[in-house]
């Protein structure tokens, strides 16, 4: 039985230029998963983008010293195939019983294919939305599961006008995404427009009922001596059978100095 | 301590929302603007076990009562800031975001974020072309005291306003746009430091969107009542 709660998956991770790479993810995550970091593989920062992958291998330089940054392909002359990357890990984790694994992205830019141990997941596309998938069929019996992620830039990378200005051309503006990439006064074009895993990739376990985005609000009375605490929050049953629940909430403080609870 | 447990059935593939019967405290330590007092934080734990199978899932984060409410001024046209009832001096920064290449550590957000602590700011303004931030900053913010006036990614430069003039209705996807709003909002929206949601820089989203947002950000009707806060557009 693995313990209820969530793992960050931030550690062996390996990454390639998609056009480098001729398996699909299907053969990524099944009969021909990435060795090491031989090439074309490299070793990759997740979270992360993938030109801070590529400043990590040496493979670009500083983009924030001198003109460096002059030097690095701008994905506008480059294409968006050339920043499209893939990402590849294992993680170990078998369920027993009725437990059931989600697999949860907390930040991709800007869209993606999933694979993990053979099977496809498209997450769509926005730089602010979670991505929580259930995995809970697909892991692999013997508990180590291969995961690649094909992440793909921004649908409007735009180009930059010779004479630089406020967000470049404008074009990221038709996507949603962070806008400061294309440059502005205070910051350099980001060459990748910050295409990648770029926030928390974790699995998480629960049994049959999961606790979703709880919400607290307090309202006050009495010039704030007399105060209440609201909760909501979603459940989700992934079960096939009624779920006899206890939800409990519990409100404690954190204790100053050497107190202790006993 | 406050500990409460309800037993509710759910029915298979259900995807249910459940309110608390409410909890009261008395005279609770409240969460101040960093100059203004302490910043008390409660631990909240929501626990769920599945009668003959034990803990399902569990779920925690910090907690700070206090009541924001600002408005604008007729006078200036500025807005006013109250927290818990008094009224606030804002020393804001703007903040863009950690790093160009988004290398965000929590380390990172520490010391910056209690830079502008020890700097004497109370606010911190995330700029509408950078990041809706991430959990690790507004935890920070909450420890520090640190007010966080949050935009949504619209810009004048880059919407309606830029020269040249572009994308006047803003991303092409507006239901994209609002589904990362109410993610976006989902995931943040429990942090005590968390204290306005604005449409965009220097611009106001197009009509469609900015209406959706500022009808999704309205205090829930059972708190307006007795909570008016400005965690609105």
């Amino acid at each position: 039985m693995v313990a209820i709660g969530k793992t960050k998956l931030d550690s062996g991770w390996l990454a390639a230029r998609s056009t480098e790479v001729d398996l699909t993810g299907v053969h990524l995550t099944t009969t021909h998963p990435p060795t090491g970091p031989s090439s074309p593989w490299i070793e990759a920062v997740v979270p992360g983008t993938v030109l801070g992958t590529l400043l990590k291998n040496n493979l670009v330089p500083d983009p924030f010293y001198g003109l460096e940054n002059e030097s690095i392909i701008d994905i506008a002359d480059s294409g968006r195939e050339y920043y499209t990357f893939w990402f590849c890990t294992k993680f170990q984790c078998k369920v027993t019983g009725d437990q059931h694994v989600d697999l949860n992205f907390r930040g991709i830019n800007y869209s993606a294919e999933v694979y993990l141990n053979g099977h496809k997941k498209i997450l769509p596309k926005g730089m602010f939305r979670r991505h929580s998938l259930d995995v809970t069929d697909i892991l692999h019996p013997d508990g180590q599961n291969l995961l690649a992620v094909l992440v793909h830039p921004p649908d409007h990378p735009g180009r930059i006008p010779p004479e630089g200005g406020q967000g470049g051309d404008h074009e990221i503006g038709k996507d949603v995404a962070a806008q400061y990439v294309e440059g502005w006064d205070w910051m350099t074009p980001i060459r990748d427009r910050n295409t990648g895993i770029w926030d928390e990739v974790s699995i998480s376990v629960t049994g049959r009922v999961k606790i979703v985005d709880p919400h607290l609000v307090s309202s006050f009375f009495d010039d704030y001596k007399r105060v209440y605490l609201h909760t909501t929050t979603e459940l989700e049953n992934r079960s096939a059978w009624v779920a006899e629940c206890s939800l409990s909430i519990q409100v404690t403080t954190e204790l100053e100095g050497n107190f202790f609870l006993v | 301590e406050h500990l409460q447990t309800q037993h509710l059935s759910i029915p298979p593939g259900a995807h249910v929302q459940y309110t608390f019967p409410q909890l009261f405290f008395y005279k609770p330590n409240l969460w101040w603007p960093n100059g203004m007092g302490e910043q008390s934080l409660y631990n909240v734990g929501i626990t769920v076990d599945v009668k003959g199978y034990g803990e399902s899932d569990s779920w925690s984060h910090q907690f700070g009562f206090r009541k924001v409410e600002s408005h604008i001024d007729d006078a200036t046209g500025g807005r006013l800031f109250k927290v818990n009832g008094q009224p606030v001096f804002i020393r804001g920064g703007n903040w863009t975001l950690s790093d160009g290449l988004l290398r965000l550590s929590k380390k990172r957000y520490k010391t910056d974020i209690k830079f502008h602590a020890d700097m004497n700011f109370n606010m911190l303004r995330c700029w509408g072309g950078g990041l809706a931030e991430r959990p690790e900053f507004y935890q920070y913010c909450d420890i520090y005291g640190l007010l966080v006036w949050q935009e949504f990614w619209i810009t004048g430069d880059v919407d309606g306003r830029g020269d040249p003039v572009s994308n006047p209705d803003g991303p092409l996807d507006h239901d994209l746009f609002l589904l990362c709003a109410r993610d976006t909002v989902k995931l943040l929206r429990n942090h005590p430091s968390l204290a306005l949601w604005v449409g965009g820089n220097e611009q106001i989203p197009p009509e469609d969107i900015n209406t959706a947002l500022k009808n999704d950000l309205k205090l829930h009707p059972h708190f307006r009542s007795f909570n008016r806060t400005s965690n609105s557009v």
